[in-house]
C-alpha cells in the first residue's frame, strides 16, 4: 500500500477476504469499504490505518443499536425464538440461572411440544437451575402451553418467565404462523407480553442468518439477539448483516455448553475478535 | 434479492451475439456475489471463477477456429450458464452416495455420526437407520453414546420407538465402551449394521475430538459421516478439514435443506476434504433423508 485515493484492486480482494472469511457478507462489507474508501479519499487514512477503520465502522454498524437487557421491576415475559438447533433451550437454561442469581423468580415454559426429548432437556435445564417449568402434554398445541404456563407463573409468584418454542425454519408458513399466534397468546395471558422476543442465532451461521432475522421479526417482533457457540472457530460476522435490516441488540453470547457459559455482548471486544 | 447473483450474470449477455472477454469478465463479478451470498468459501470461489473464465475463453477460441468467427448457434447466455453448470457439478464430484456394507462375521456395519453441536445427528441418526432398513433390507441398532446434552439418550430413545428399531443405551456410560459394547450386543442379537450418535462437539475441543478418536480405535467404523448444517457459513472448511485431519471421514450429511439456505458451504467442505456429500436432510421427519444429487444442488447453490 501507499496513500493513494482510492485501495486499489489488490488491496481489495486482500481486505474483502478477510471480512468474507468472517461471515461478513456482501452488503456490510461493500459499506465497510465505503467507508474506508472515503477516509483514503480524503486523505483521512494510510496504508497501515486500514485495519482501524473498518473496525471503527463495524463499532459504528453495532453501537447504534447496542444496549444491555434490562428487566423492569414486574413480571417479564422473554420469548425465546429461532432455527432449529440453534441453542434456544440451552440459552434458557443460562438465562434462568443468571436471574434467578440476581435475585429474580424465574420459569420456564416448555413452549416445544414437538421434538423428540424437548421438555425432558428443558426439565433437566430447570432442575439444574432450581426453576420451576410448566409443561402440556405430548404434542399439545404450543400456544395453549404457553397460554396456561403464563397464567400459572402469575400464580406461582415467578416474575421473570423464559418460554421456549420449538426450532423452526423461517421459510415454513404454517410454523411461522404458529409463531404469530404463541406471541399473540402471551399477550392474552399477560397484557404486554412478550416483553421481550430473543432471536438465538448461532455464530456458525452464514448469510442465511439476515434472512432469519428479517422473517422471526415479522411475525415476532424482535427485541434482541443471543448469539451462541462463539466458543468455536466462527467469527460470526453475519450480524454486521442484521444490525441495519432489524436494527436490534445483541444481549448475550454463548461461549459454551454449560450453565455459566453465556456473557453480556460487548461491542468493543466482539470486534476485535471478528477481523 | 440473493437470486439476483445469477440472473444479473446472465443478463450480461441479453441481446449479445457472441462471449467476448469483457462480457464475461462482466458476468463472472455477479456469479462472484451470488455465490459468496449462497456461503461458497472465499478461496473456492477463486477457484471457480479461475475455471469458468478459463472455459469461457476457450469457448471464444474454439468457436472462433470452429466457425471463423461467426456467431454461436447456441446464445453467449446459454453457453455461460452450461459452463457455470458443469464447473460446479465437477465441483462438487461424483455422485458417491454408497455406504460401506460388511457381510456375515466381518460384520456388524458400523456407521458413526460426527459433527458440530445442533447440526442434526441424532435427527439424522434416526433417519439412516430407518434409511438402510427400507433401502438395504438391514437390521439396525441405534447407539446413543452421547452422555452430555440433556435428554439426549431420550431423545434417541423417542425416535427408535417411533421407527420401532432398537436403541442402546447406557446412561452415565463412557463412549468408546458403549460403542464398543452396543457393538457386541449387536452381534448377539443379530443387528447388521450399528448407528452411532455421538454428542455434539467442537473441531477445536482435543478432549472431545480425543474421545471421538478413541471410539474409532475401539470399534473401527466402516462409515464415518459429518453432518453439517446447510446454513453453516464461511467457517464451515475450518471445521471439515479439522474433523477430517483427526479422524478420516468417509463422507458428508447436509442437513436442514428444507429451509432457503443456499448450502454453498457444501461445495467448500467437498473441495477441502475430497470427501462426498452422501446424503441431504430435508425436513425433522424420520423420512426425510436424501441420497445426494450433485445437479439438482448446482442450480441451488448458484441462485
Ligand atoms: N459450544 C457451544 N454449544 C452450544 C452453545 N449453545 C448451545 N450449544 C449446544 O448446541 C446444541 C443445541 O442446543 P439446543 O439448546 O438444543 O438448541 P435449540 O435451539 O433449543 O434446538 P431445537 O429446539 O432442536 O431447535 C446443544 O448441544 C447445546 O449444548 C454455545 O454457546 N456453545
Ligand atoms: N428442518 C429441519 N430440521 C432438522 C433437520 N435435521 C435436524 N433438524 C432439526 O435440527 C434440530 C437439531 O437436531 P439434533 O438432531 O438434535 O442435532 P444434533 O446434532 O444431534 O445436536 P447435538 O446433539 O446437540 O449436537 C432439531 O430441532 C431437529 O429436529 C432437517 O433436515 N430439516
Ligand atoms: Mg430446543
Ligand atoms: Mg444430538
Amino acid at each position: 500500500f501507499s496513500a493513494k485515493p482510492k485501495l486499489d484492486a489488490a488491496a481489495i480482494d486482500q481486505v474483502e477476504e478477510v471480512l468474507f472469511t468472517s461471515d461478513i457478507g456482501v452488503k456490510a462489507s461493500e459499506r465497510l469499504l465505503g467507508a474506508l474508501n472515503r477516509r483514503v479519499a480524503a486523505g483521512e487514512a494510510t496504508a497501515d490505518e486500514v485495519w482501524p477503520i473498518l473496525r471503527e465502522e463495524a463499532r459504528s454498524i453495532l453501537a447504534a443499536h447496542h444496549r444491555p437487557l434490562v428487566v423492569g421491576e414486574g413480571v417479564t415475559v422473554i420469548l425465546v425464538v429461532g432455527v432449529n438447533g440453534a441453542g434456544k433451550t440451552t440459552t434458557i437454561g443460562k438465562l434462568a440461572a443468571r436471574f434467578k442469581a440476581a435475585g429474580r423468580r424465574p420459569m420456564v415454559i416448555a413452549g416445544d411440544t414437538f421434538r423428540a426429548g424437548a421438555v425432558g432437556q428443558l426439565e433437566e435445564w430447570a432442575k439444574r437451575v432450581g426453576c420451576p417449568i410448566h409443561q402440556g402434554a405430548e404434542g399439545a398445541d404450543p400456544a395453549s402451553v404457553v397460554f396456561s404456563g403464563l397464567k400459572a407463573a402469575t400464580e406461582a409468584g415467578a416474575d421473570l418467565i423464559l418460554v421456549d418454542t420449538a426450532g423452526r425454519l423461517q421459510t415454513k408458513a404454517p410454523l411461522m404462523d404458529e409463531l404469530r399466534k404463541i406471541a399473540k397468546v402471551c399477550d392474552r395471558a399477560i397484557a404486554g407480553a412478550p416483553h421481550e422476543t430473543v432471536l438465538v442465532l448461532d455464530a456458525n451461521t452464514g448469510q442465511n442468518a439476515i434472512q432469519q432475522a428479517k422473517l422471526f421479526s415479522e411475525v415476532a417482533p424482535l427485541t434482541g439477539l443471543v448469539l451462541t457457540k462463539l466458543d468455536g472457530t466462527a467469527k460470526g460476522g453475519a450480524v454486521l448483516g442484521i444490525a441495519d435490516e432489524v436494527k436490534v441488540p445483541i444481549y448475550f453470547i454463548g461461549i459454551g455448553e454449560a450453565v455459566e457459559d453465556l456473557r453480556a455482548f460487548e461491542v468493543s471486544e466482539f470486534v476485535e475478535a471478528l477481523f | 434479492a440473493v437470486r439476483k447473483g445469477f440472473k444479473n450474470a446472465v443478463h450480461v449477455f441479453e441481446g449479445k451475439r457472441e462471449l467476448t472477454e469483457e462480457n464475461i469478465e462482466e458476468a463472472l463479478k455477479a456469479i462472484r456475489l451470488s455465490l459468496f451470498e449462497a456461503d461458497v468459501n472465499f478461496q473456492v470461489v477463486k477457484r471457480f471463477l479461475a475455471a469458468v473464465k478459463e472455459k469461457a475463453l476457450g469457448e471464444i477460441v474454439q468457436i472462433r477456429i470452429k466457425d471463423g468467427g461467426k456467431t454461436l448457434r447456441a446464445s453467449p447466455g446459454d453457453v455461460f450458464i452450461k459452463i457455470c453448470h458443469d464447473e460446479l457439478e465437477a465441483l462438487m464430484g461424483p455422485v458417491d452416495t454408497g455406504l460401506t456394507f460388511v457381510q456375515g462375521r466381518l460384520g456388524p456395519t458400523v456407521i458413526m455420526m460426527v459433527g458440530l453441536q445442533g447440526a442434526g445427528k441424532t435427527t439424522t441418526a434416526g433417519k439412516l437407520a430407518r434409511f438402510v432398513e427400507r433401502h438395504h433390507q438391514k437390521k439396525p441398532l441405534l447407539v446413543a453414546a452421547d452422555v452430555y446434552r440433556p435428554a439426549a439418550i431420550e431423545q434417541l430413545q423417542v425416535l427408535g420407538k417411533r421407527l420401532n428399531i432398537p436403541v442402546y443405551a447406557e446412561p452415565g456410560g463412557n463412549p468408546p465402551d458403549i460403542a464398543e459394547r452396543a457393538v457386541a450386543q449387536a452381534k448377539a442379537d443379530g443387528n447388521d449394521v450399528v448407528i452411532i450418535d455421538t454428542a455434539g462437539r467442537l473441531a477445536v475441543d482435543d478432549l472431545l475430538m480425543s474421545e471421538l478418536e478413541e471410539i474409532v480405535a475401539r470399534v473401527k467404523p466402516h462409515n464415518i459421516l459429518l453432518v453439517v448444517d446447510a446454513m453453516i457459513g464461511q467457517d464451515a472448511v475450518n471445521t471439515a478439514k479439522e474433523f477430517n485431519d483427526r479422524i478420516e471421514l468417509d463422507g458428508f450429511i447436509m442437513t436442514k435443506l428444507d429451509g432457503d439456505a443456499r448450502g454453498g458451504a457444501a461445495l467448500s467442505i467437498k473441495e477441502v476434504t475430497k470427501k462426498p456429500i452422501k446424503f441431504i436432510g430435508l425436513g425433522e421427519g424420520m423420512e426425510t433423508l436424501q441420497e445426494f444429487q450433485p445437479a439438482g444442488f448446482a442450480d441451488r447453490i448458484l441462485g
